[in-house]
């Protein structure tokens, strides 16, 4: 990294002139996505300006290039290059119009060399780990995929810190959770494949019911743009883990955040006035996820992605025994557990009724 | 640098690793080496530099896998040094 970076968070950007291989539009939601890679694991902010002098200035140029101090060299070889944190020079962006600059997979992806540029701009150098983005050689990933490798965002962290808090932030206790407290509340339940991942604060455990191990972790080592104080999460049908705090949620295959979250939960369909989902649930037979607020629940159809008629309804009218807020939901082997409190009740869809009541660290072997 | 000079082939893989070293490990020559020793060892310094960022095998020759790497596309700025 070069120290000490941008002294400020907010940061201004211009596009000097844009590259016939693409449309403009298509152009400058490229750069704009490019920023957002950054914005999103950092407190910093991106305005884009339309005259006079930005932080990072933005060009298509060819060969030797006004004053710059670096030339392109045609078709292929050096493809873009950019300046750290500073004035005149400093935080400027050059893309070498000889290139065959495109929104996909052919030529070279836009979006992806800008985000790699954008990190120079910002005060990274060359990372030699072939996953990071901060790697020098060009290499196309899908752009659903987020583009950022921990190492990536370890660099960048370094410079300018993490998200700012998130308004609701509960201030997370700097010690391990005690597992086995007899008080042990959760703030959110997800299978992932065979395991179960147990949410508080900014820890999470790893439980593999099938064996009795399980690991405590920091949410950051898995995922290190999501925030701590996750409220609700769900396997879906697709592989995916979807992750709920305040009205954003994220959507995450492997350890990859899919590029373009968070986004509002107002994009799943529900309204304004909902501010925050306490549980979520996928019930694999049906298809169906089941978000908890309050005492009411919403039905969601995952394979048309659109929120089922007729809801809200009262959780406790169709979840007889589930009386209390949901902090918390899982389906495993069939059953669902529903969490409040230090308390788990193991309900029967098919029965439709509460099989039993247990402690909700019950799957913890303590 | 140890390459073959006599084919054209050879001369220009000479003139790519000259070129790509001098943009990307571009490092300042330690004043205290004399004459024209310091040079042939700083290039092949800034080979071997080259060959331990990319994890290739670190012979401070250009190899057909280090050629290989050089040829690829890339981002201008240096991999090593301060790149203001």
């Amino acid at each position: 990294v070069t120290l000490p970076g941008w002294k400020k968070t907010n940061l201004t950007y211009r596009i000097v002139n844009h590259t016939p291989d693409m449309r403009e539009e298509d152009v400058d939601q490229a750069i704009q996505k490019a920023f957002e890679v950054w914005s999103t694991v950092t407190p910093l902010i991106f305005t884009r300006i339309y005259e006079g002098i930005a932080d990072v200035m933005i060009a298509f140029r060819t060969k030797a290039h006004g004053h710059c101090p670096r030339y392109f060299d045609g078709p292929l070889g050096v493809l873009a290059h950019a300046f750290p944190p500073g004035n005149g020079f400093g935080g400027d962006v050059h893309f070498d119009e000889d290139e065959d600059w495109t929104s996909g997979s052919a030529g070279f992806n836009l979006f992806l060399v800008a985000a790699h540029e954008f990190g120079h701009a910002l005060g990274l150098s060359h990372s030699n780990d072939q996953r990071a983005l901060m790697y020098p050689n060009y290499a196309y990933v899908s752009p659903s995929e987020f583009p950022l490798s921990p190492d990536d965002i370890r660099g960048i962290q370094s410079i300018y810190g993490s998200q700012p808090n998130v308004p609701d932030e509960k201030p997370s206790t700097p010690t391990s959770p005690k597992t086995c407290g007899s008080q042990m509340s959760f703030d959110a339940v997800t299978t992932l494949r065979r395991e179960v991942i147990f949410l508080k604060g900014r820890h999470l455990w790893r439980v593999y019911p099938d064996h009795s191990e399980v690991e405590l972790e920091l949410i950051s080592t898995f995922w290190p743009m999501l925030p701590s104080g996750i409220q609700a999460a769900y396997e879906n049908m697709k592989d995916q883990i979807l992750f709920f705090k305040g009205n954003k949620f994220w959507v995450i295959s492997g350890y990859q955040v899919l590029l373009g979250y968070p986004k509002s939960i107002n994009t799943l369909g529900f309204p304004k006035g909902v501010k925050k989902i306490d549980a979520a649930v996928c019930n694999k037979n049906t298809g169906k996820t089941d978000f908890f607020i309050g005492d009411k629940y919403w039905r969601y159809d995952e394979y048309k992605q659109s929120m089922e008629k007729g809801y809200p309804r009262q959780t406790a009218n169709d979840f007889p025994g589930i009386s209390q807020k949901v902090d918390a939901v899982f389906q495993q082997k069939g059953f669902f557990y529903f969490f409040h409190g230090p308390k788990q009740w193991e309900f029967d869809p098919t029965a439709n009724k509460v099989i039993r009541e247990i402690k909700s660290n019950s799957w913890f072997n303590c | 640098l140890p390459v073959h000079p006599e084919n054209d082939n050879h001369k220009e893989d000479a003139k790519l690793v000259q070129d790509y070293l001098n943009k990307f490990y571009a490092i300042e020559p330690d004043p205290n080496q004399l004459g024209w020793k310091a040079k042939a060892e700083s290039t092949a310094e800034k080979l071997q530099k080259m060959q331990q960022f990319f994890g290739l095998k670190v012979t401070g020759k250009p190899d057909s896998e280090t050629l290989e790497v050089m040829k690829k596309p890339r981002c201008g700025v240096p991999d090593v040094g301060l790149y203001g």
